[in-house]
């Protein structure tokens, strides 16, 4: 199996939530 | 002296001057006042006081007040300087200043270690990084088992927490993210580059001249 390199913040970052952007869709 | 006391407001809420924002924060006179027309949106979708309130926060985002995210709540609570619940214009546009693309770097650092100690503790735990990896996964409906989190979590820490006392702090923080600027990328929104073309009506409104 491919070994775990993934920060757990980099996973973290990808929430929905952290996403703000979306405020400004229409 | 009662001028701030936010409770017992009668009169409705007035919009801070522009040109005071502007000059505190990286936008333009112009950019403030279109962002104005965003805040108006958002500000108004469930109550129609000038204000934004968590719901019209979490809608904003997720286009439901449905949802729940520990980190919708904590980027509010940043938000909100005041501490007083609500986003009044000044602490948005100060607060989305720092997500501008020209905005200081140190500002975002800063942003972003304060938005991962959630617990306000001055450092970011493992505990919380724990938290906020289970939340993520179940926002995403990824399935990982409690042994590659907690090896994701050890790798991380073996890197970012070079003091090795089992804790992040700012400066650890610092060098993390300068090791890897892809962990800043939500600080960063390329709309506000160009909120003067999104919301190009903030011209009728407008207080100043060119």
């Amino acid at each position: 199996t491919k070994p775990v390199t993934m920060n757990a913040f980099e996973l973290i970052s990808r929430s929905q939530g952290l996403n703000l952007s979306n405020l400004f869709e229409k | 002296l009662g001028c701030c006391d936010t409770k017992n407001r009668k009169t409705p809420y007035r919009l801070e001057n522009p040109e005071i924002i502007a000059s505190e924060t990286v936008f333009s006179v112009s950019e403030v006042e279109a962002l104005y027309e965003l805040y108006k949106k958002i500000s108004s979708a469930v109550v129609d006081d000038g204000l934004i309130n968590k719901e019209e926060f979490q809608l904003a985002l997720f286009k439901t007040n449905k949802k729940e995210s520990i980190f919708a709540e904590r980027v509010f609570n940043l938000f909100d300087t005041k501490n007083n619940g609500v986003l009044d214009f000044g602490e948005f546009a100060r607060a989305l200043s720092i997500f501008h693309p020209d905005a200081p770097l140190n500002e975002k650092i800063d942003f972003s270690f304060r938005l991962y100690d959630l617990k306000q503790q001055g450092y970011i735990g493992r505990e919380e990084v724990k938290h906020m990896m289970l939340a993520t996964l179940a926002e995403s409906g990824m399935n990982l088992s409690d042994e590659v989190i907690e090896n994701i979590i050890d790798k991380t820490f073996e890197e970012a927490d070079t003091k090795h006392d089992g804790r992040i702090d700012k400066d650890e923080w610092e060098s993390l993210v300068l090791q890897h600027p892809s962990l800043l990328k939500n600080m960063t929104l390329q709309y506000l580059r160009d909120i003067t073309t999104t919301f190009p009506s903030f011209v009728f409104y407008s207080q100043v001249e060119d």
